[in-house]
């Protein structure tokens, strides 16, 4: 439970979708998960994927493995799930 | 809108030209609170079917259609109970902006009579793909649904996405959800528009920093909406769209401070909520210190409402008959009821008048100078944000605590101007489909109206409040030279703001990686249509800047440099560009000087380059900071 409640929802940035035509972004999304989270299921952690236009995902993070994937090769930035607001 | 588009000289009548057919095939992405499909705005009655590049969906959910003119939408607003899983608009935003850009043109529209005219947007033939990701029940809009948007608007095809969205501050561009989607959108060749923020008049306040996306200031147009207060004893003038009609007869005026028995005279002079006694203020016109609290005045049974504000340069909807005054206004109000023993007044309905002091520049938008990257300008340019009226959402109150239900109303900010840009954009893109982003972002700032700093009590910020100056959407048809920065420029750019190695070849998608030249290259250096550069306060500078213009007026043109309106020394080399062929390029330096600025001041000038018939107009600002 204290874990649970640790948890935010963070953007886990990944540039540009790469030219390889064997890429398949939510399969490496849900692999990257899987690994940092060392859960086999992510459905409960995995907000939203982007994948047509740029590549990342939004998951539900604890602080250090938040850290982990910023730390990762293929990972830009991972930042907090915020509001804005309309103008 | 019924008036913005006018007062910009772009004009309903046959003599604007107007490229319809490739208008048409122009598409708008709206990133925003959803939109009202059933407006006349956004109808698609004599549209043909979308454009063949279209790749979108309309997945608009519960109680959504579309049609040949609405021609997408998504939603990505969370799952909450209570609020219905659709693409429609709760909250009013997103159907104005959207009609401001590319509603169809609507007669005798207004609000309640107010600002009466033919709504319509600057690309009334340009159809319209709304991607929701702000509503009432969010309260706000979610980073995750803005990147989720982007991802879907660039795959769709979209031509040019307008998103009145931002946050309180600025952020490195790597963590800043707009500034993400909009250089992948500029890669693929998608011009970003983005409100600038109304966090201001204060400096250092905009929070849309990017260099690959237009970001747009607001100012007023000649139309304003005044709603006069007249006493027992004479009349003054105030502010807020009032479209009720209490037929001018005068009640009793009160004052909050002595209709509160709870509350401190402060408390009670603001109207806070639970301080007005109910029979103290019943059927009488309360006056408050404050624009915040006339709906306490209208709960606890008030007739009508005067308020006192700082800021009357923009009227707001109230719920119920309500006229905002400046200090000295309010003051003469007070003095009158402290001078008689029986004061009356009445509130009258507004009424528009002609504002000859137009534009101006608004008191509310964030202001420049950029704190993520001191030497890019932003704002880049000004447009019509205040006292617009656009289609709205029936859906949705026109005012907090309002009961009314309008399809058309008044709103007041970034967020309106932010879809004029777009709308022009568009309109530019239909003259020439071809021009990548910055072109055409490029066109519409060197052609814009001047503005300068003595026009306006909130203009002291100069070029950090109106940017390159206020859009006109006729003349940047043909700016004659534009300046390109395309995605190798960009990267470029981040070269020089030591992004890794690793970043930029995610950030790219290639194998991009810095040059020595590039890492050591300025952000100044950016061929960027504005100039700008941080000093140290008070210290003698030289400052260089390297740029590059294409020619897009005419083959065998020559153009010469002019500095004008200048406190600084400018030196151009060359002076003289000669351009034999179109979208021939030639570089040049523009080398400014001077003693120095004082701290948190600014230096400005205009670098002109003309060939008799083009004017292209560029801002030089040197300014320091503590």
């Amino acid at each position: 439970d204290k874990d649970d409640q640790d948890k935010q929802e963070y953007i886990v940035y990944m540039g540009a979708l790469p030219a390889r035509v064997d890429y398949m972004p939510m399969s490496h999304h849900t692999s990257i998960l899987q690994d940092v989270t060392g859960e086999s299921s992510i459905e409960d952690r995995l907000v939203r994927n982007y994948k047509r236009s740029f590549n990342g995902f939004a998951a539900r993070l604890t602080k250090s493995e938040r850290e982990i994937l910023a730390s990762m090769d293929e990972v830009v930035s991972v930042f907090p799930n915020k509001k804005l607001k309309l103008q | 809108t019924t008036t913005s588009w006018n007062f910009m000289g772009l004009k309903e009548s046959k003599r604007t030209k107007r490229n319809t057919i490739i208008e048409s095939d122009t598409i708008i992405g709206v990133i925003d609170s959803g939109i009202y499909p059933e407006s006349d705005s956004f109808s698609g009655k004599g549209f043909g079917p979308p454009p063949k590049k279209w790749k979108g969906v309309c997945k608009g959910g519960k109680n959504f259609t579309w049609n040949n003119k609405l021609i997408g939408a998504r939603y990505y607003t969370p799952k909450l109970e209570g609020f219905p899983e659709s693409a429609r608009d709760y909250m009013g935003h997103g159907s104005h902006t959207a009609s401001t850009a590319a509603g169809n043109a609507v007669k005798h529209v207004s609000f309640y009579g107010l600002g009466n005219g033919t709504a319509r947007g600057g690309v009334p033939a340009a159809r319209i793909a709304v991607y929701k990701v702000c509503d009432p029940g969010v309260d706000g809009c979610t980073t995750d649904g803005i990147l989720a948007a982007f991802d879907d608007a660039i795959a769709d095809k979209v031509d040019i996405i307008t998103i009145s969205i931002g946050g309180d501050n600025s952020s490195p561009f790597e963590e800043d959800p707009i500034a993400i989607g909009a250089f992948h959108a500029m890669a693929k060749g998608i011009l970003i528009v983005n409100s600038a923020g109304n966090s201001g008049p204060e400096p250092s306040t905009v929070a849309s920093i990017a260099p690959w996306m237009f970001t747009v200031a607001a100012s007023n147009t000649n139309r304003a909406f005044v709603t006069k207060v007249v006493l027992g004893n004479g009349k003054t003038v105030g502010r807020s769209v009032n479209s009720f009609d209490l037929n001018g007869k005068k009640y009793p005026l009160v004052y909050g401070k002595s209709a509160s028995s709870s509350c401190g005279a402060a408390s009670a002079g603001f109207c806070s909520p639970g301080c007005l006694d109910s029979k103290r203020v019943k059927g009488k016109i309360v006056l408050c210190d404050s624009p915040q609290n006339p709906d306490e005045a209208q709960a606890m049974g008030a007739i009508a409402s005067i308020v006192r504000s700082h800021r009357t340069d923009v009227a707001s909807i109230f719920s119920f008959p309500v006229s905002v005054l400046l200090e000295d206004d309010y003051n003469t109000v007070l003095s009158y009821m402290n001078s008689t023993k029986n004061p009356k007044a009445a509130v009258l309905k507004s009424e528009t008048i002609f504002n000859q002091r137009a534009p101006v520049v608004a008191s509310y938008f964030s202001r420049g100078p950029n704190t993520i990257i001191p030497d890019i300008l932003k704002p880049d340019i000004t447009a019509p944000g205040s006292e617009i009226v656009a289609a709205y959402s029936p859906d949705a109150p026109p005012s907090i605590s309002d009961t009314r239900r309008v399809k058309y109303s008044v709103d007041t900010g970034t967020s309106m101007s932010c879809p004029h840009v777009a709308g022009v954009a568009a309109y530019l893109k239909s003259f020439h489909p071809r021009w990548s982003p910055s072109m055409i972002q490029s066109a519409i700032m060197t052609t814009a109206w001047p503005m300068n700093a003595s026009t306006s009590p909130f203009n002291e910020l100069a070029e950090f409040a109106y940017g390159a100056g206020h859009v006109d959407p006729i003349t940047a048809i043909h700016p004659g030279l534009v300046y390109e920065a395309n995605k190798s420029d960009h990267i470029a750019f981040l070269c020089g703001l030591n992004y890794t190695a690793k970043n930029l070849r995610l950030i790219s998608g290639d194998s991009s990686s810095c040059t020595k030249e590039q890492t050591k290259s300025l952000p100044r250096n950016l061929n960027y249509p504005s100039m700008t550069a941080q000093v140290s306060a008070a210290k003698p500078f030289k400052v260089i800047f390297r740029r590059t213009v294409t020619n897009v007026g005419r083959p065998n043109a020559t153009y010469k440099a002019k500095v004008v309106g200048s406190k600084l020394k400018v030196k151009v080399v060359p002076a003289v560009l000669s351009l034999k062929s179109l979208y021939e390029k030639k570089s040049f330096t523009v080398t400014a000087s001077g003693a120095g600025p004082k701290a948190e001041n600014l230096v400005s000038a205009q670098l002109i380059w003309s060939d008799g018939v083009h004017f292209v107009r560029s801002p030089i600002v040197v300014y320091a900071t503590n």
